[in-house]
């Protein structure tokens, strides 16, 4: 574990925790993708199928069970007891564009064909794209509240805390994960306009509109 | 490439 690893699962987490706690308490999940959430849901159970085979610390347990229970939180919390408010026009992004090729690109490209090495690639490469439909989302509506996008600088920053920690063990581990890493650099690549607003508008106090 | 046997990222 290092400093930038632990500031990104921090990143992460704050990230889970300001959508749950936005959508819990404001009650209503306008502007925010269903189909980004439930693709999440699926990365972690893809990802953390080995929590109760494969222990590697009560820290990484813990942080894996936060993700699953907070990710399937937000898809009830979106599709059943806020569903009023959940703004399906807006969130049509098909999902099986994503899920389709990404499967099958787990299968041609993984570290070991095995099914626990398959599935985990699978939520490698489906991470890295799953924020694609909330992007979507936001280029459609031309604009997103103030709390989503605090979410969404969160999110787009952990994954690029990981690259720099996978710099970091690269460096005095000898360490390197290339699956994670391309798919890493494609994840943060996708948020870099969605970086440039933020820092050029919500930063300076002012609402988070897409030029139209 | 070091084979990565469990992965110990989240």
């Amino acid at each position: 574990m290092n400093i930038f690893r632990l500031l990104g699962d921090l990143s992460h987490l704050l990230a889970i925790i300001i959508l749950l706690l936005k959508i819990w308490r404001t009650r209503s999940c306008a502007g925010v993708s269903g189909k980004s959430q439930i693709l999440f849901a699926l990365v972690f159970t893809t990802r953390y199928l080995d929590l109760f085979t494969n222990f590697i610390s009560m820290y990484n347990s813990a942080m894996k069970l936060i993700y699953l229970v907070c990710s399937y939180a937000t898809v009830f919390l979106m599709y059943f007891k806020f569903k009023a408010t959940y703004d399906s026009n807006h969130d049509t992004f098909r999902m099986e564009f994503l899920v389709v090729p990404v499967g099958g690109l787990a299968f041609l490209v993984n570290h070991d064909f095995t099914p626990l090495e398959i599935l985990w690639t699978f939520s490698i490469y489906l991470e890295a794209v799953a924020i694609l439909p909330q992007l979507f989302m936001i280029s459609k509506t031309g604009e997103a509240e103030t709390i989503t996008s605090h979410y969404l600088f969160a999110l787009g920053s952990y994954r690029a805390l990981y690259i720099v920690n996978w710099v970091f063990r690269f460096y005095t581990e000898g360490f390197f994960d290339l699956i994670a890493i391309v798919a890493g650099c494609v994840q943060t690549i996708l948020y870099c306009d969605f970086f440039y607003l933020y820092i050029t508008k919500v930063l300076k106090g002012k609402q988070l509109t897409l030029p139209a | 490439e070091p084979e990565v046997e469990d992965h110990d990222e989240l």
